[in-house]
């Protein structure tokens, strides 16, 4: 464990603990993508199935316990319990063609082909795309609720962090894992333009506007 | 077993 990775997973538990909050206590689910919220139960399912086959520490387990936790909670509020508010028409990603092409560069791109390392590769592919429905309705809408945009910071910091830690495994562990690290530094790409915007705008106290 | 093990990121 190093500073990096410690920091990444913080500011991922903090996106995943922001987001049910704000729909808790708003009641409502308005501005945020379910469709990226079905993936991210994807990437945490498929990714933490070693849950039942090694253990590596209280640490581990209990943020993998955490993080598909709460991805199905916010599932459940969105989908069930405040799905009034849930904003379909803004929500339109397709995430079929996000899906096919994972499982597709999984099969043919991976580490060993077993079952447990092919599903752990789709998640990780899985994961550098599935912000997309989000981004794309903030972009459809225009404009992002403050407390949206702290949770987008968080979540897209926690994998620039991730960088960071690679970065240091690699030099003072000697290991790295390609795969993590192309799809994280994509994944982190995507963010760009909505860092730009949350660190000109957000952080002055303005809203989240797109330009229109 | 061991590469299991390298798998200790979330």
């Amino acid at each position: 464990m190093n500073i990096f990775r410690l920091s990444g997973d913080l500011s991922h538990l903090l996106a995943v603990i922001i987001l049910v909050l704000k729909i808790w206590t708003t009641r409502s689910c308005a501005g945020i993508s379910g469709k990226s919220q079905i993936l991210f139960a994807i990437v945490y399912v498929t990714r933490y199935l070693d849950l039942v086959t090694t253990f590596v520490s209280v640490y581990n387990t209990s943020m993998k316990v955490i993080f598909i936790g709460a991805s199905f909670a916010t599932i459940y509020l969105m989908y069930s319990k405040f799905k009034a508010t849930y904003d379909h028409n803004h929500d339109s990603f397709r995430i079929e063609f996000l899906l096919a092409p994972t499982v597709i560069l999984a099969l043919l791109i991976n580490q060993k082909f077993t079952v447990l390392e092919v599903l752990w590769t789709f998640s990780i592919y899985l994961e550098s795309v599935a912000i997309l429905p989000q981004l794309f309705m903030v972009s459809k809408t225009g404009e992002a609720e403050s407390i949206t945009s702290h949770y987008l910071f968080a979540l897209g910091s926690y994998r620039g962090l991730y960088l960071l830690n690679w970065i240091y495994r690699y030099y003072a562990e000697d290991h790295y894992e390609l795969i993590a690290i192309v799809s994280g530094i994509v994944q982190t790409v995507l963010y760009c333009d909505f860092f730009y915007l949350y660190i000109t705008k957000v952080l002055k106290g303005k809203k989240l506007q797109l330009p229109a | 077993n061991f590469h299991r093990k390298e798998k200790d990121e979330l």
